[in-house]
């Protein structure tokens, strides 16, 4: 029974039976991109198992992989407005050689939305930390991504990585290193309050969630899309 | 025209059969996320060679037969499934990832001789 077990499991893409400690929470858009294919399915809908139309990409398995990055600079003086940096960091090793990257999405999970937790304006700053650069020294910020501004506090935010997904389909790197560094806005309004700033960010550095969206495509299982006429 | 097979009979021959698959009885749930099981069916019932062609039967099934007549050391077809439909699976594996996997053949729709 084992070993059929293990036959089947192998069939489904799986080396081994996976034991997670706990289930960890499952973002919206998974569960309702499985609660409407589980509807389609139950209604006989005809469904293009290569087409992910919530993300309007092609790809037949999503994927959501946690940040397992650290924070930096946690000595920083209070002096500077900066409110915290993290390298985020991301093992794409399971991602299989004949898949093809389609989409690649990050999310930032800034805590939850309150009233009462309002505070000042963040800048989000997101660049690439180029592979081998955090071996042996702290990660440097390269390239820049993505700058947003965004009111305290914003819930999710979501960046979309084209050009990480097609550096990934030619080079095909093990793991994506990020340089996240948030900024809390000078405001007049809180001059003098500096101490309810770090609390503010005491409490971001507390609930920030990042991870990875990623969706691959498995030629072999998909074919190619009909080109228009 | 009329098959003469009687009530009891009928209930034997191949067609499709309700079975659930609870990942709890595999143990697998404690991976997978969702669903927590699914209705998979299965196939059985016997493949008389008087009524393979009335039994959704594949061409191939139905010559089978036939040389199942001439010859008996050809085997009878079979009852299997003819059409099979795809799930989806929310799990999470040993690295914490979370994926969202379609499967196919998980679903027997329909059964035949073949």
């Amino acid at each position: 029974s084992h070993f059929q077990e293990h036959g089947f499991l192998q069939f489904l893409g799986l080396e081994k039976v996976p034991s997670p400690d706990r289930f960890l929470p499952v973002p919206r858009i998974l569960r309702t991109i499985f609660q409407d294919r589980e509807a389609a399915a139950a209604g006989g809908i005809p469904q293009d198992l290569c087409y992910v139309k919530e993300l309007r990409v092609r790809g037949n398995l999503l994927r959501l992989l946690p940040d397992q990055g650290f924070f930096l600079n946690s000595q920083k003086s209070s002096q500077d407005d900066s409110c915290l940096q993290k390298f985020l960091y991301f093992n794409l090793s399971d991602i299989k050689v004949k898949e093809q990257l389609t989409m690649a999405q990050l999310g930032l999970e800034l805590g939850p939305s309150s009233y009462y937790n309002l505070g000042p304006e963040l800048i989000v700053t997101l660049s690439v930390v180029e592979p081998g650069g955090w071996e042996g020294s702290d990660p440097k910020p390269g390239r820049m991504l993505a700058l947003h501004s965004v009111p305290w506090p914003q819930g999710a935010l979501h960046f979309n990585l084209q050009d990480v997904g097609k550096d990934w389909n030619s080079s095909r790197p093990k793991n994506l290193g990020f340089y996240l560094e948030i900024l809390a806005k000078d405001d007049s309004r809180y001059s003098g309050v500096k101490f309810q700033l770090e609390d503010a960010c005491a409490r971001l550095r507390h609930s920030l969630r990042a991870s990875l969206l990623v969706v691959t495509l498995n030629p072999e299982q998909c074919h190619p899309s009909r080109r228009r006429r | 025209a009329a098959i003469s097979v009687s009530q009891a009979s009928c209930k034997n021959l191949c067609h499709r059969h309700q079975l659930f698959i609870d990942f709890r009885d595999l143990g697998w749930h404690k991976w997978i996320i969702a669903p927590k099981g699914f209705m998979a069916n299965y196939c059985h019932g016997d493949c008389p060679s008087s009524l393979t062609m009335y039994l959704n039967s594949s061409n191939y099934a139905f010559l089978q037969t036939l040389m199942h007549t001439v010859d008996p050391a050809v085997p009878q077809a079979v009852c299997v499934p003819t059409k099979l439909s795809p799930i989806s699976m929310l799990y999470q594996d040993n690295n914490d990832n979370i994926i969202l996997r379609h499967y196919e053949d998980m679903i027997v729709d329909e059964c035949g001789c073949g």
